[in-house]
Protein backbone atom coordinates (compact mmCIF):
# COMPACT_ATOMS: atom_id res chain seq x y z
CA UNK A 1 0.00 0.00 0.00
CA UNK A 2 1.30 3.39 -1.00
CA UNK A 3 -0.23 6.88 0.22
CA UNK A 4 -2.29 8.53 -2.07
CA UNK A 5 -0.92 11.59 -3.93
CA UNK A 6 -2.30 14.26 -6.63
CA UNK A 7 -1.54 17.13 -8.76
CA UNK A 8 -3.65 19.62 -10.81
CA UNK A 9 -2.51 22.31 -13.29
CA UNK A 10 -4.39 24.62 -15.33
CA UNK A 11 -1.73 25.71 -17.89
CA UNK A 12 2.00 26.81 -18.50
CA UNK A 13 3.23 29.63 -20.02
CA UNK A 14 2.47 32.77 -17.78
CA UNK A 15 2.72 36.39 -18.69
CA UNK A 16 5.17 37.55 -15.82
CA UNK A 17 2.79 40.71 -15.52
CA UNK A 18 -0.40 38.93 -14.89
CA UNK A 19 -2.11 40.76 -12.48
CA UNK A 20 -2.05 39.94 -8.69
CA UNK A 21 -5.69 39.35 -8.38
CA UNK A 22 -5.78 37.43 -11.63
CA UNK A 23 -2.56 35.43 -9.77
CA UNK A 24 -5.03 35.04 -6.39
CA UNK A 25 -8.16 33.93 -8.82
CA UNK A 26 -5.91 31.00 -10.13
CA UNK A 27 -4.36 30.15 -6.49
CA UNK A 28 -7.79 29.70 -4.97
CA UNK A 29 -9.53 27.72 -7.94
CA UNK A 30 -5.88 25.39 -8.17
CA UNK A 31 -6.40 25.00 -3.76
CA UNK A 32 -10.09 24.21 -4.23
CA UNK A 33 -9.32 21.65 -6.66
CA UNK A 34 -6.83 19.66 -4.52
CA UNK A 35 -9.02 19.86 -1.14
CA UNK A 36 -11.89 18.40 -3.37
CA UNK A 37 -9.47 15.89 -4.82
CA UNK A 38 -7.84 15.12 -1.35
CA UNK A 39 -11.42 14.86 0.10
CA UNK A 40 -12.34 12.29 -2.59
CA UNK A 41 -9.16 9.79 -2.17
CA UNK A 42 -9.86 9.77 2.22
CA UNK A 43 -13.23 8.59 1.24
CA UNK A 44 -11.11 6.22 -1.08
CA UNK A 45 -12.56 6.66 -4.24
CA UNK A 46 -10.13 5.86 -6.82
CA UNK A 47 -7.60 7.52 -8.96
CA UNK A 48 -9.89 7.53 -11.85
CA UNK A 49 -12.69 8.85 -10.29
CA UNK A 50 -11.07 11.62 -8.44
CA UNK A 51 -8.78 12.85 -12.22
CA UNK A 52 -12.37 13.28 -13.91
CA UNK A 53 -13.96 15.01 -10.72
CA UNK A 54 -11.18 17.29 -10.28
CA UNK A 55 -11.16 18.08 -14.13
CA UNK A 56 -14.83 18.92 -14.37
CA UNK A 57 -14.58 21.31 -11.77
CA UNK A 58 -11.95 22.94 -13.75
CA UNK A 59 -13.84 22.75 -16.77
CA UNK A 60 -16.95 24.49 -15.16
CA UNK A 61 -14.78 27.43 -13.68
CA UNK A 62 -14.46 29.88 -16.74
CA UNK A 63 -10.85 31.02 -15.55
CA UNK A 64 -8.24 28.27 -17.47
CA UNK A 65 -8.80 27.00 -20.64
CA UNK A 66 -10.88 23.92 -21.13
CA UNK A 67 -15.07 23.66 -20.85
CA UNK A 68 -16.55 26.91 -20.07
CA UNK A 69 -13.60 29.69 -20.57
CA UNK A 70 -11.84 27.65 -23.62
CA UNK A 71 -10.24 29.50 -26.11
CA UNK A 72 -11.76 30.01 -29.64
CA UNK A 73 -11.00 29.04 -33.32
CA UNK A 74 -10.32 31.77 -35.66
CA UNK A 75 -14.09 31.09 -36.40
CA UNK A 76 -15.12 32.00 -33.12
CA UNK A 77 -15.96 28.86 -31.90
CA UNK A 78 -15.19 26.20 -29.14
CA UNK A 79 -13.26 22.90 -30.42
CA UNK A 80 -12.92 21.06 -27.06
CA UNK A 81 -10.50 18.02 -26.50
CA UNK A 82 -10.25 15.44 -23.38
CA UNK A 83 -8.38 12.53 -22.64
CA UNK A 84 -8.40 10.09 -19.63
CA UNK A 85 -6.19 7.15 -18.49
CA UNK A 86 -6.54 4.43 -16.01
CA UNK A 87 -3.13 3.32 -15.46
CA UNK A 88 -4.11 -0.06 -14.09
CA UNK A 89 -5.59 -1.36 -16.84
CA UNK A 90 -3.94 1.23 -19.61
CA UNK A 91 -7.50 1.91 -20.58
CA UNK A 92 -8.39 5.27 -22.32
CA UNK A 93 -10.29 7.36 -23.94
CA UNK A 94 -10.82 10.70 -25.90
CA UNK A 95 -12.35 13.24 -27.54
CA UNK A 96 -12.00 16.39 -29.87
CA UNK A 97 -13.76 18.90 -31.67
CA UNK A 98 -16.78 18.96 -29.04
CA UNK A 99 -18.86 22.03 -29.28
CA UNK A 100 -21.56 20.97 -27.10
CA UNK A 101 -20.20 18.63 -24.23
CA UNK A 102 -20.31 20.81 -20.98
CA UNK A 103 -17.64 18.28 -19.53
CA UNK A 104 -15.50 16.86 -22.03
CA UNK A 105 -13.38 15.00 -19.78
CA UNK A 106 -16.75 12.70 -18.77
CA UNK A 107 -17.47 11.64 -22.26
CA UNK A 108 -13.08 11.35 -22.88
CA UNK A 109 -14.39 8.50 -19.76
CA UNK A 110 -17.34 6.86 -21.82
CA UNK A 111 -15.57 6.92 -24.56
CA UNK A 112 -13.40 4.63 -22.64
CA UNK A 113 -15.46 2.38 -20.50
CA UNK A 114 -19.02 2.27 -22.92
CA UNK A 115 -17.47 2.12 -26.41
CA UNK A 116 -15.22 0.11 -28.47
CA UNK A 117 -12.84 2.52 -29.48
CA UNK A 118 -10.36 4.79 -27.74
CA UNK A 119 -10.80 7.95 -29.47
CA UNK A 120 -13.96 9.87 -31.00
CA UNK A 121 -14.08 13.24 -32.30
CA UNK A 122 -16.00 16.12 -33.89
CA UNK A 123 -19.60 14.93 -35.40
CA UNK A 124 -18.71 10.85 -34.40
CA UNK A 125 -18.05 11.95 -30.23
CA UNK A 126 -21.25 14.38 -30.62
CA UNK A 127 -23.38 11.99 -31.93
CA UNK A 128 -21.87 9.67 -28.96
CA UNK A 129 -22.61 12.36 -26.79
CA UNK A 130 -26.19 12.29 -27.47
CA UNK A 131 -26.56 8.26 -27.12
CA UNK A 132 -25.06 8.40 -24.00
CA UNK A 133 -26.98 11.43 -22.63
CA UNK A 134 -24.35 13.37 -21.18
CA UNK A 135 -25.15 17.28 -20.04
CA UNK A 136 -24.94 19.62 -23.18
CA UNK A 137 -24.88 23.66 -23.58
CA UNK A 138 -25.04 25.50 -26.46
CA UNK A 139 -21.73 26.56 -28.02
CA UNK A 140 -22.46 29.97 -26.48
CA UNK A 141 -22.14 28.84 -22.80
CA UNK A 142 -18.72 28.04 -23.65
CA UNK A 143 -17.92 31.04 -25.10
CA UNK A 144 -16.72 34.12 -22.13
CA UNK A 145 -16.74 38.08 -23.15
CA UNK A 146 -12.74 37.75 -22.08
CA UNK A 147 -11.97 35.51 -25.01
CA UNK A 148 -14.01 37.58 -27.71
CA UNK A 149 -11.81 40.25 -26.88
CA UNK A 150 -8.96 38.25 -26.78
CA UNK A 151 -9.88 37.04 -30.22
CA UNK A 152 -10.27 40.26 -31.44
CA UNK A 153 -6.73 40.74 -30.08
CA UNK A 154 -5.08 38.24 -31.74
CA UNK A 155 -6.51 38.28 -34.96
CA UNK A 156 -5.39 42.08 -34.59
CA UNK A 157 -1.54 40.61 -34.02
CA UNK A 158 -2.09 38.07 -36.79
CA UNK A 159 -1.35 35.46 -34.45
CA UNK A 160 -2.52 32.33 -34.68
CA UNK A 161 -0.59 30.85 -31.96
CA UNK A 162 0.39 28.89 -29.02
CA UNK A 163 -1.73 29.96 -26.65
CA UNK A 164 -4.31 32.76 -26.21
CA UNK A 165 -4.37 35.06 -23.15
CA UNK A 166 -3.70 38.21 -23.55
CA UNK A 167 -4.05 40.34 -19.97
CA UNK A 168 -7.11 42.47 -20.58
CA UNK A 169 -4.78 44.77 -18.52
CA UNK A 170 -2.34 45.04 -21.76
CA UNK A 171 -2.68 45.38 -25.15
CA UNK A 172 -1.33 42.69 -27.27
CA UNK A 173 1.21 45.25 -28.77
CA UNK A 174 2.73 45.62 -25.67
CA UNK A 175 6.69 44.79 -25.70
CA UNK A 176 7.63 42.35 -23.18
CA UNK A 177 11.25 40.99 -22.87
CA UNK A 178 10.52 37.48 -22.82
CA UNK A 179 9.54 35.78 -25.71
CA UNK A 180 8.01 32.32 -26.94
CA UNK A 181 8.00 31.29 -30.62
CA UNK A 182 9.30 34.56 -31.55
CA UNK A 183 6.43 36.19 -30.16
CA UNK A 184 5.78 38.13 -26.89
CA UNK A 185 4.83 35.87 -24.40
CA UNK A 186 2.04 38.24 -23.41
CA UNK A 187 0.15 37.23 -25.97
CA UNK A 188 -0.31 33.76 -24.53
CA UNK A 189 -0.83 32.77 -21.09
CA UNK A 190 -2.07 30.95 -19.22
CA UNK A 191 -1.39 27.67 -20.75
CA UNK B 1 -5.56 23.64 -20.50
CA UNK B 2 -6.13 21.71 -17.47
CA UNK B 3 -5.67 18.19 -16.38
CA UNK B 4 -5.29 16.03 -12.98
CA UNK B 5 -3.31 12.98 -11.92
CA UNK B 6 -3.80 11.04 -8.76
CA UNK B 7 -2.30 8.02 -7.62
CA UNK B 8 -4.70 6.50 -4.92
CA UNK B 9 -3.86 4.61 -1.41
CA UNK B 10 -4.07 1.25 -3.37
CA UNK B 11 -1.06 2.68 -6.02
CA UNK B 12 -3.17 2.96 -8.92
CA UNK B 13 -2.74 5.86 -11.34
CA UNK B 14 -4.47 7.83 -13.25
CA UNK B 15 -4.36 11.26 -15.77
CA UNK B 16 -6.84 13.82 -16.93
CA UNK B 17 -6.03 16.71 -19.67
CA UNK B 18 -8.94 18.76 -21.24
CA UNK B 19 -8.24 21.86 -22.96
CA UNK B 20 -9.93 24.31 -25.80
CA UNK B 21 -6.68 24.54 -27.27
CA UNK B 22 -5.28 27.57 -29.02
CA UNK B 23 -6.74 31.14 -29.56
CA UNK B 24 -7.65 31.68 -32.85
CA UNK B 25 -6.66 28.12 -34.11
CA UNK B 26 -7.94 26.76 -37.50
CA UNK B 27 -10.87 24.78 -37.33
CA UNK B 28 -9.80 21.37 -37.27
CA UNK B 29 -6.74 21.44 -35.61
CA UNK B 30 -5.75 18.72 -33.10
CA UNK B 31 -3.18 19.29 -30.03
CA UNK B 32 -1.55 17.17 -27.65
CA UNK B 33 -4.64 16.57 -24.75
CA UNK B 34 -6.81 14.11 -26.43
CA UNK B 35 -3.65 12.29 -27.77
CA UNK B 36 -2.56 9.23 -25.29
CA UNK B 37 1.11 9.43 -24.67
CA UNK B 38 1.74 12.81 -25.68
CA UNK B 39 -0.50 15.05 -23.20
CA UNK B 40 -1.61 12.16 -21.23
CA UNK B 41 -0.52 8.75 -19.81
CA UNK B 42 -0.81 6.69 -17.32
CA UNK B 43 0.36 2.84 -16.59
CA UNK B 44 1.59 0.86 -13.48
CA UNK B 45 4.19 3.05 -12.41
CA UNK B 46 2.77 6.42 -13.14
CA UNK B 47 0.27 9.26 -14.48
CA UNK B 48 1.03 12.45 -16.31
CA UNK B 49 -0.47 15.39 -17.48
CA UNK B 50 0.83 17.67 -19.58
CA UNK B 51 0.36 21.42 -20.79
CA UNK B 52 1.88 23.76 -23.57
CA UNK B 53 3.23 24.06 -26.63
CA UNK B 54 1.02 20.78 -28.17
CA UNK B 55 2.75 20.41 -31.41
CA UNK B 56 6.32 19.90 -29.03
CA UNK B 57 4.55 17.64 -26.44
CA UNK B 58 3.21 15.37 -29.82
CA UNK B 59 6.82 15.04 -31.46
CA UNK B 60 8.29 14.60 -27.92
CA UNK B 61 5.56 12.09 -26.94
CA UNK B 62 5.98 13.50 -23.61
CA UNK B 63 3.76 12.15 -21.07
CA UNK B 64 4.59 8.27 -21.71
CA UNK B 65 8.35 9.61 -22.31
CA UNK B 66 8.19 9.76 -18.29
CA UNK B 67 6.89 6.33 -17.87
CA UNK B 68 9.47 4.92 -20.46
CA UNK B 69 12.29 6.62 -18.69
CA UNK B 70 11.12 5.42 -15.34
CA UNK B 71 10.91 1.49 -16.60
CA UNK B 72 13.68 1.32 -18.89
CA UNK B 73 16.25 3.77 -16.94
CA UNK B 74 15.15 3.33 -13.52
CA UNK B 75 14.72 6.47 -13.11
CA UNK B 76 12.50 7.97 -9.82
CA UNK B 77 9.72 10.11 -10.99
CA UNK B 78 11.13 13.55 -10.68
CA UNK B 79 14.51 12.33 -12.33
CA UNK B 80 12.65 11.18 -14.83
CA UNK B 81 10.44 14.63 -15.23
CA UNK B 82 13.38 16.70 -15.05
CA UNK B 83 14.89 14.15 -18.05
CA UNK B 84 12.06 14.70 -20.00
CA UNK B 85 11.64 18.49 -19.86
CA UNK B 86 15.95 19.03 -20.25
CA UNK B 87 15.58 16.78 -23.15
CA UNK B 88 13.10 15.95 -25.06
CA UNK B 89 11.53 19.19 -25.47
CA UNK B 90 13.49 20.15 -28.73
CA UNK B 91 12.80 24.03 -28.39
CA UNK B 92 9.21 23.62 -27.30
CA UNK B 93 7.84 25.08 -24.14
CA UNK B 94 5.69 23.15 -22.29
CA UNK B 95 5.15 21.87 -18.17
CA UNK B 96 3.73 19.02 -16.61
CA UNK B 97 2.62 17.21 -13.79
CA UNK B 98 3.01 13.20 -12.58
CA UNK B 99 2.67 10.92 -9.48
CA UNK B 100 4.32 7.91 -8.64
CA UNK B 101 2.80 4.39 -7.79
CA UNK B 102 4.94 4.77 -4.78
CA UNK B 103 2.75 7.96 -3.80
CA UNK B 104 5.30 10.41 -5.10
CA UNK B 105 4.59 13.79 -6.55
CA UNK B 106 6.42 15.84 -9.61
CA UNK B 107 6.03 18.47 -11.64
CA UNK B 108 7.99 20.43 -13.99
CA UNK B 109 8.20 23.35 -16.84
CA UNK B 110 11.04 24.91 -19.02
CA UNK B 111 8.75 28.33 -19.82
CA UNK B 112 8.28 30.89 -17.02
CA UNK B 113 5.48 29.87 -15.29
CA UNK B 114 3.20 27.06 -14.89
CA UNK B 115 -0.45 27.27 -12.65
CA UNK B 116 -0.38 23.66 -10.22
CA UNK B 117 -0.71 22.31 -7.05
CA UNK B 118 0.27 19.07 -5.78
CA UNK B 119 -0.51 17.32 -2.34
CA UNK B 120 0.68 13.76 -0.94
CA UNK B 121 -0.76 11.96 1.77
CA UNK B 122 1.62 13.09 4.60
CA UNK B 123 0.31 16.47 4.88
CA UNK B 124 2.42 18.12 2.24
CA UNK B 125 0.62 20.53 0.04
CA UNK B 126 1.26 23.33 -2.42
CA UNK B 127 -0.18 25.99 -4.84
CA UNK B 128 2.26 27.84 -7.15
CA UNK B 129 2.77 29.67 -10.43
CA UNK B 130 6.39 30.83 -11.03
CA UNK B 131 9.57 28.76 -10.40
Amino acid sequence: MSGWAIAVHGGAGVDPNLPPHRQQEAKQLLTECLNLGISALRSNASALDVVELVVRKLETDPLFNSGRGSALTAKGTVEMEASIMDGTKRRCGAVSGVSTVKNPISLARLVMEKSPHSYLAYTGAEEFAREQGVETEDNEYFITPDNVGMLKLAKEANTILFDYRIPTEKCAGTESPVKMNGLPLSIYAPE
Amino acid sequence: TVGCVVVDSQGRCAAATSTGGLMNKMSGRIGDSPLIGAGTYACEVCGVSCTGEGEAIIRGTLAREVAAVMEYKGYELQQAVDFVIKDRLDEGFAGLIAVSNKGEVAYGFNCNGMFRGCATENGFMEVGIWE
